[in-house]
């Protein structure tokens, strides 16, 4: 029968594109916001 | 190829590599980290580092082995953590990368990319040369696939960095980095195959190669790729039972095409034929998922809409873009010749046997059929038959798609085929049941003609197995292939109730039912 | 109808090292950069712990509704991340401005008492990193040119 694909951890529904927060093909989640690089101002690299 | 340790070379180069890696995680956090780089530079040019091509590789080469061994020492240490081994590589690693990221800006004046574009692939080449070396000797089954994808999946990132020089060679960048993975693809390394899924479907790698390259020029390349991992996991998917390590990466796969289904389903669409072509028969779900895509500016009627007139729907005429060059594999010349003749004049009859002869590449059952050719010669009569059909202004209908050259070579091969050539024909025509367009259309209407037309019930029962097989499967399912099968349990015309195969068994039956209720 | 098909030799032993390297299987941090601060850890919890991450949790909306002190950590802790750019947004929303040359986050108290192209000068409220607070300065200067 296949796979239930809509459990994968991907949110198939979304309206967004899934790949800017794809957490990789082994992942059951979605990358989380703090995973995903940012080109954020310099300033905010503070280190 | 090893290197050989001339002038204490090898020794230099370490001296230089760890004074980078110190002066990259103390200084180049600072607000100037390109004044760093400049003084490094500086010191590389006095060792003789950037005299000519051969040091330079030698020393890509030394400092690349020195990564990959500290990888090695690292998760061989039994005092510390397999996180903390990762992170003390990549200490290493992700300095290394800046190293080399930094070189490729700046090596070249600003708006030479060739020197850029050069030593990228000098690098990505040494890399990759390591890797196999390691993989087919050093290490073989003990090999550690970790410290490679860091090396690549980190340039990649520091090279796709916003930054105006770097724009300006993105594409070159995007290319080398598939003909990397191209040469690093499952079949070549094994031993790296889920670091190579990783770093293919990387979610920076996906939006450059499918998004942010004008005039989608990536998606070929990305096709090949694609290709490269059907083709490594046919198989091993060509039977029902999946090994474990195999279920991890096909779970992979499908997770892929899944975004790239919500996000590129144009992409699936070009290229659904090449990719139907290696993906073995027998995956269901995968394929449907490839053919379930459709454009995102249209919108497909409800299958189940009573009285649904297919015909009548407005991109129903369209022909589909298909990106793969598909005539191609209708080879010999020869055979495409005396295809071409038989489509023009209906004649001679013996084109049937010539017709057998191609198609049959063995007598090994299971593997008797040349798929791709199947495949090929299918769609490219379909197309040849739509051509045809409005040559006369007319529109494909179990009227129009019959008594035609054509048609003569669908019914042939699905009378003078055996059970195993049948299905791949079959098959070869369900490929095409996507969205509303002209192929969907045409072979909607053969597909139902052949089992209208034919008087042996075992064709028909066959017909009806290819599309159930694909119903069965979880979802989702293409389009053409729903109003196929809607149409043909639905249409008193195929008396499909009538045969006995349809009451084979109780749940087959229930099965008909619950879909024909879901129709009505 | 295809039946089965016995793998042929080269797949087996592509299969051998595939097997192998299973057991080494990539982890998502692998493919991100180390973190200053907060590595990315798997960590087992208890199983009534919620397991996956909030829903809508990487939208602006649900960051508008987290604390101001919230927002400063995932700003100062999670840099150069989506997240970091979200929390200064929902940072500005609520009048917070960032100061490039401090490298901190003021909020004006009151009206400031001179106000030209150059600066403003007045009391503010302004977050401590170092000392992790939020303080009252009186009579400050915020020159246009630290305004980000």
């Amino acid at each position: 029968m296949g796979q239930d694909l809509t459990a994968l951890g991907l949110n198939l529904n979304s309206s967004e594109n899934l790949y800017p927060s794809f957490g990789g093909p082994f992942a059951d989640a979605p990358a989380r916001p703090q995973d995903i690089d940012y080109n954020v101002p310099p300033e905010y690299v503070i280190n | 190829t090893d290197v050989v340790d001339t002038d204490g070379f090898a020794e230099k180069t370490e001296h230089l590599f760890r004074h980078w890696v110190y002066t990259y995680h103390n200084e180049m956090n600072g607000r100037d980290p390109v004044k760093y780089f400049g003084s490094f530079v500086n010191r590389m040019n006095f060792l003789g580092v950037l005299k000519g091509d051969e040091q330079l590789t030698k020393f890509f080469t030394i400092a690349t082995k020195m990564c990959i061994e500290a990888s090695y020492r690292n998760l061989a240490d039994t005092t510390i953590t397999q996180a903390i081994a990762k992170t003390k590589t990549y200490h290493w690693i992700d300095a290394y990368v800046r190293l080399i990221a930094l070189l490729v800006r700046h090596s070249g004046d600003g708006s030479n990319s060739n020197t850029k574009l050069n030593l990228l692939n000098k690098v990505l080449g040494i890399v990759v040369g390591i890797l196999l070396q390691d993989q087919e000797q050093l290490h073989g089954a003990n090999f550690q696939q970790f410290g490679y994808q860091r090396i690549f999946i980190m340039l990649f990132l520091e090279l796709s960095a916003h930054d105006a020089i770097l724009e300006n060679i993105s594409v070159g960048v995007v290319t080398a980095f598939c003909h990397t993975y191209h040469m690093l693809r499952p079949a070549n390394a094994p031993g790296f195959c889920y670091a190579w899924l990783e770093l293919i479907s990387n979610r920076v790698f996906l939006g450059r190669i499918l998004a942010m390259i004008p005039q989608q020029k990536g998606w070929f390349m990305y096709s090949q790729l694609l290709i490269d991992l059907f083709k490594y996991l046919a198989p091993f998917l060509r039977n029902a039972e999946l090994a474990k390590p195999v279920t991890v990466l096909y779970k992979g796969t499908l997770r892929v095409l899944l975004v790239l289904l919500h996000d590129f389903p144009e992409f699936l669409c070009d290229y659904h034929f090449g990719f139907c072509d290696v993906i073995p028969p027998n995956c269901i779900q995968m394929r449907n998922l490839i053919l379930s895509a459709y454009p995102r500016n249209m919108r497909l009627p409800d299958p189940f809409t009573p009285n649904l007139k297919v015909s009548t729907l407005a991109d129903i005429t369209t022909p589909p873009r298909i990106c793969t060059n598909y005539t191609a594999a209708i080879q010999p010349a020869s055979f495409k010749k005396d295809l071409d003749s038989y489509l023009k004049q209906r004649a001679p009859v013996t084109f049937f046997a010539e017709l057998k002869r191609n198609l049959q590449i063995s007598n090994e059952p299971g593997s008797r059929y040349n798929i791709p050719l199947m495949n090929a010669l299918v769609l490219y009569v379909g197309t040849q038959a739509i051509a045809h059909i409005r040559l006369k202004n007319q529109v494909p209908s179990k009227q129009t798609v019959a008594s035609s050259a054509h048609m003569d070579i669908f019914q042939n091969l699905a009378v003078d085929s055996d059970n195993e050539g049948r299905y791949l024909f079959l098959n070869a025509i369900a490929n095409q049941l996507r969205y509303p367009n002209s192929h969907t259309h045409y072979f909607s209407c053969t597909l139902l003609y052949l089992f209208h037309e034919t008087n042996s019930e075992a064709i028909q029962e066959q017909i009806t197995r290819v599309l159930l097989e694909r119903l069965i499967v979880n979802r989702p399912h293409p389009w053409g292939l729903l109003i196929t099968f809607i149409e043909l349990i639905k249409n008193p015309e195929y008396e499909f109730w009538k045969h006995d195969f349809v009451h084979c068994a109780p749940e087959i039956e229930k099965l008909f039912e619950s879909v024909a209720r879901s129709c009505m | 109808p295809l039946g089965q098909l016995t793998l042929q030799k080269e797949h087996q032993i592509q299969f051998q090292l595939m097997e192998a390297t299973f057991y080494h299987m990539p982890q998502p941090c692998d493919s991100e950069r180390l973190r200053n601060y907060l590595q990315r850890q798997p960590v087992q919890t208890p199983p009534h712990y919620p397991q996956q991450q909030l829903p809508h949790s990487d939208t602006f909306e649900f960051f508008q509704r987290l604390s101001t002190e919230t927002l400063f950590f995932i700003f100062y802790y999670m840099e150069g991340t989506k997240a970091q750019y979200l929390a200064a947004k929902a940072l500005k929303k609520q009048s917070w401005r960032f100061h490039t040359k401090y490298m901190m986050w003021f909020q004006r108290h009151e009206e400031p008492k001179i106000i030209n192209e150059e600066y403003e000068q007045g009391t503010y409220i302004y977050f401590d990193y170092e000392k992790w607070g939020q303080r009252k300065k009186e009579g400050f200067t915020f020159e246009y040119k630290y305004l980000e």
